[in-house]
């Protein structure tokens, strides 16, 4: 699954995701990247956020909605993306999931469980992308 | 922060093309807005199959059918657009776009998504590949392992269907680690 933030120069964001699931899933079944908050969610007042994992468990816990819910309450992205993780470990100590959180400034965070996690990221003047590996929580 | 423009994405390695064509749509003017440039890294990644978790031919279902899942969301005016279970058609973030910018509805699914995406101007074909047709035989071959499937008959950590179900116990909640997405 990918799953993207953009902000563009002016400062507007977007988020996207893309994935083809699980592998042989039950015919019909949705997982959680077409689900808003849970694949990805933005609000360009606060920052955004991305998620990839265990979808059937994740679109329960709306992942994203929940990080830049806590952006807008004053934490930091990673402390969002550590928080939102945390909530999903504490019902389903199991679950393989990642998410990276950004704040509409750029300031970026990721969190992950049950596997190590990466992300990538570039920006302003940046000659290359840059990938963050993630140890699980 | 590193400084605007500014993208971000999950996973590294081949997900980096992607990082790199939205970050350079921004650039360099290809892409006019965040929005745009999201679209086009989800569609580098849908093209390039990624890791094969993203776009055609890849995790193929049960009945050897790969169906795709997108979302795209605006931050400033919260439009967004969704496809799930979009079935025989490849640009699955584009269609997600078409249902936020020709709609007024959120999401899509199914057959109703393809039909939907023709309309739009999206081709319609077979998404499936000869490693995703393989996959899906190596499944079978090995008694339909990993598996979804619970509570039914015959035992679906053993045996491929068809299932019928069982009675269910509520007082357990089932997780599988079969895949993910």
């Amino acid at each position: 699954t990918i799953s993207m933030i953009a902000i563009d120069a002016s400062g507007a964001m977007a988020a996207a995701t893309s994935t083809n699931g699980a592998s042989h899933k039950v015919p019909g079944r949705v997982g959680d990247g077409p689900i808003v908050g849970s694949g990805s969610y933005v609000d360009g007042e606060v920052g955004g956020c991305g998620a990839t994992g265990d979808g059937d468990i994740m679109m329960r816990f709306l992942p994203c909605y929940q990080a830049v819910e806590s952006l807008r309450r004053g934490l930091t992205p990673q402390e969002a993306a550590d928080d939102a993780v945390a909530r999903m470990v504490r019902k389903f100590p199991t679950i393989s999931s990642g998410i990276v959180v950004v704040d509409n400034q750029g300031r970026h965070g990721g969190a992950g469980s049950g596997w190590t996690f990466t992300y990538a990221y570039r920006g302003g003047v940046m000659n290359e992308t840059v990938v963050v590996s993630v140890p699980p929580i | 922060s590193s400084g605007l423009p500014f993208v971000i994405n999950t996973w590294g390695g081949p997900f980096t093309a992607a990082t790199d064509a939205a970050y350079l749509a921004l650039v360099n003017g290809t892409a006019a807005t965040a929005l745009d440039a999201v679209e086009v890294g989800c569609t580098t990644c849908e093209a390039n199959q990624c890791d094969g978790s993203v776009g055609y031919g890849g995790s193929p279902d049960e009945s050897c059918e790969t169906t795709l899942d997108a979302l795209i969301m605006d931050g400033a005016t919260f439009a967004a657009g969704a496809v799930a279970n979009l079935r025989r058609v490849r640009s699955a973030v584009g269609v997600a776009r078409a249902v936020m910018e020709h709609t007024a509805h959120t999401l899509l699914a199914g057959d109703q998504a393809t039909a939907f995406a023709v309309q739009n101007g999206f081709v319609e074909e077979d998404i499936s590949t000869p490693d995703s047709r393989a996959a899906c035989a190596e499944w079978r071959a090995a008694a339909c392992q990993p598996n979804y499937r619970v509570a039914v008959s015959p035992d679906a950590s053993v045996s491929c269907g068809p299932y019928t179900p069982l009675q269910v116990d509520n007082t357990t909640s089932a997780q599988t680690q079969a895949s993910h997405d």
